[in-house]
């Protein structure tokens, strides 16, 4: 992966 | 949130509530394993770390704070309540935790969406959630008479991955880059661990008989 992402799910 | 996300939470809040009154009125974790629920509580403590900073919504921290509560009340209640820890069968819950605990941790090494410590803990919880089921299968195999609550907490577990996965599928077709391929993959292989079980309560269900798995 090159970037990460906003985790909302749970 | 679309609606199979919030089934997907709700069966899961459910599965918790259903464990917790076996514990908590019944006095008995007769079945449950603690090795599964040790897996459970260390999932959720690596997967929130970003509970204090990332705001998400008021929904997402308040499930958060219940299934790191819940989860680590549980180990708890099963370790060290008087009457509850008397009804755990340890000779039965065999299952080594680091032979998932270590296989999780090097896959997040290699396998995350960023190398940072947080990054890699979240992608070690997902792996471990996808696998900290596989303790509690094996006791139920081991179980002769697998009561009701049992039954009904597994099989709630498994309804929650499979409608997160519709919520994928939701996703994918509806927002624009959401593609999570980390999750994906260990949310099928998760989902996939329950196909047998899933066979084995509906076949109980449709004849009316007690569930037992084959050994």
């Amino acid at each position: 992966g090159t970037k990460s992402s906003p985790k909302d799910e749970l | 949130m679309n609606i199979f996300r919030l089934a997907g939470d709700m069966t899961h809040l459910a599965s918790v509530l259903v464990l917790l009154l076996k514990i908590h009125t019944i006095k008995s974790c007769a079945g449950i394993s603690l090795k599964t629920q040790e897996l459970y509580a260390l999932v959720f403590a690596t997967r929130y770390l970003d509970i204090f900073t990332d705001f998400i919504s008021l929904y997402n921290t308040t499930m958060k704070l219940i299934f790191l509560g819940s989860s680590f009340s549980i180990v708890w209640y099963i370790r060290n309540h008087k009457i509850v820890s008397r009804s755990y069968d340890k000779s039965q819950d065999t299952f080594r935790h680091y032979f998932l605990i270590i296989p999780c941790l090097l896959l997040a090494l290699l396998v995350n969406e960023k190398f940072t410590f947080k990054e890699v803990m979240w992608a070690f919880s997902i792996y471990l959630e996808a696998v900290a089921i596989l303790p509690q299968l094996v006791l139920l195999q081991r179980t002769r008479n697998i009561d009701n609550l049992t039954g009904q907490y597994v099989f709630l577990l498994g309804a929650y991955r499979a409608l997160y996965i519709l919520n994928w599928i939701y996703r994918y077709f509806t927002e624009t880059h959401y593609v999570h391929w980390i999750t994906w993959v260990s949310g099928l292989v998760q989902t996939l661990l329950y196909a047998d079980f899933f066979y084995y309560y509906f076949e109980s269900w449709k004849n009316n008989k007690k569930l037992q798995l084959p050994a």
